[in-house]
């Protein structure tokens, strides 16, 4: 460290450079970055270096996390305080989108239900998971004529749907049906443009700790009136539509974000 | 008083906390961490000088070791000026799955400097 790291200035703005200012070689130049990568992949955690491939995908959602953590620089807390989520001692968030190749399973397109797997294998042994949402995109849609009222409910509820997310605890052999569990459920107004969010927590913690059961979830989308299949599925974007640009797909593509927390409490001075 | 008398040595600065930024760009880091750029690390330098003031937050170790050097300099060193309170940074990257995380690593910044 000594040799490898100069800091420019005493006491006046410095900047951390790599320098080679007793032995100047290339080859040690290259150990010394070598080391002071090392050291600092160990401490983020990280077996080795990234190297991500060109244009990753940002979800927007992270990105809101982060500002929305930095947004006081004075008031970092090493644990998320993340409103309506009981995700206080969660101090990583983790994005995964599914795997999109199951997109073209014929099952997996069978009327307004959509089936995803999230592969969570990424998550270190040591990280405990506090939380996970699952967040689905819902186009509003802009309906002009009334809808025909065919009985005495207020024509209101023809524009409330339930989404309900399930649990598929064994996947569906050849012929049969998948055996799931409702996790969670919302009703949502189709006119309304929204992202919305189902605690599947339950589901990804069992995942985290036996990858063998890990067989997704199931997202369903029925009217609230009758249960019935809803007209407007397209309204929730569960799958890729045609018309849909690959850009604007990944901007609105289901996404599984996890809380963990890695035990790394913070130090107390000792007086 | 004396020291400045014989030699007009000049005087090493307090222990206090210094500036210091380290840019991801810097160890091409750029590519995998998606924000912040780079943060303010700071760091602790100065001495720890007899009678050590308030201000320099020491403790009472630091006091004691402080000046038993005062009088028998070669014996003991002086008191250290390091970091007595630290704060986390919040990190966005993607690590080698190409999957995108946001984490919060706690002491990564040098909030305050005293003598220990």
């Amino acid at each position: 460290e000594s040799t490898a790291t100069r800091m420019s200035g005493d006491g006046e703005d410095s900047k951390l450079t790599v320098g080679t200012a007793s032995n100047g070689g290339k080859g040690s130049k290259q150990e010394v970055i070598q080391a002071f990568e090392s050291s600092l992949l160990s401490m983020f955690g990280l077996k080795s270096r990234p190297r991500p491939r060109k244009n990753p995908v940002i979800p927007q959602y992270m990105l809101d996390l982060y500002l929305e953590q930095v947004k006081n620089p004075d008031d970092i807390q090493v644990n998320f305080n993340i409103r309506d989520k009981s995700v206080s001692s969660a101090n990583t968030a983790r994005s995964f989108f599914h795997r999109e190749t199951e997109e073209d399973y014929e099952e997996s397109r069978v009327g307004s239900s959509r089936h995803y797997r999230f592969q969570i294998d990424t998550i270190p042994d040591n990280e405990v998971v506090t939380g996970a949402e699952l967040r689905l995109y819902c186009q509003g849609i802009n309906i002009s004529s009334p809808m025909t009222n065919t009985d005495d409910r207020p024509s209101e509820y023809q524009f409330l749907h339930r989404i309900n997310v399930h649990e598929i605890l064994e996947p569906a052999d050849e012929g049969g049906e998948s055996i799931k569990r409702l996790i969670d459920s919302k009703v949502v107004d189709i006119r309304n443009s929204s992202w919305e969010s189902f605690d599947i927590r339950p589901a990804v913690a069992k995942w985290k700790a036996s990858q063998e059961e890990n067989h997704g979830v199931e997202v369903e989308l029925t009217e609230v009136q009758n249960s019935q299949i809803s007209p407007h599925k397209d309204h929730v974007r569960l799958r890729r539509s045609s018309d849909l640009a690959a850009s604007e797909w990944q901007r609105q593509r289901p996404l599984l974000i996890t809380y963990t927390d890695d035990g790394k409490r913070p130090t107390r001075s000792k007086r | 008083n004396s020291e400045r008398k014989k030699g007009g040595r000049k005087l090493k600065p307090n222990c206090r906390r210094r500036s210091l930024y380290v840019d991801f760009s810097d160890v091409g880091w750029n590519d995998w961490i998606v924000a912040p750029p780079g943060y303010n690390a700071f760091y602790c330098d100065g001495e720890c000088p007899f009678p050590l003031a308030d201000h320099l937050n020491s403790t009472n170790h630091a006091i004691v070791q402080t000046l038993v050097h005062s009088v028998k300099a070669s014996a003991v060193p002086q008191a250290c000026c390091v970091p007595t309170e630290l704060s986390p940074i919040s990190m966005l990257y993607l690590d080698e799955y190409d999957k995108v995380i946001l984490k919060n690593y706690q002491e990564m910044v040098v909030e305050g400097c005293g003598c220990r």
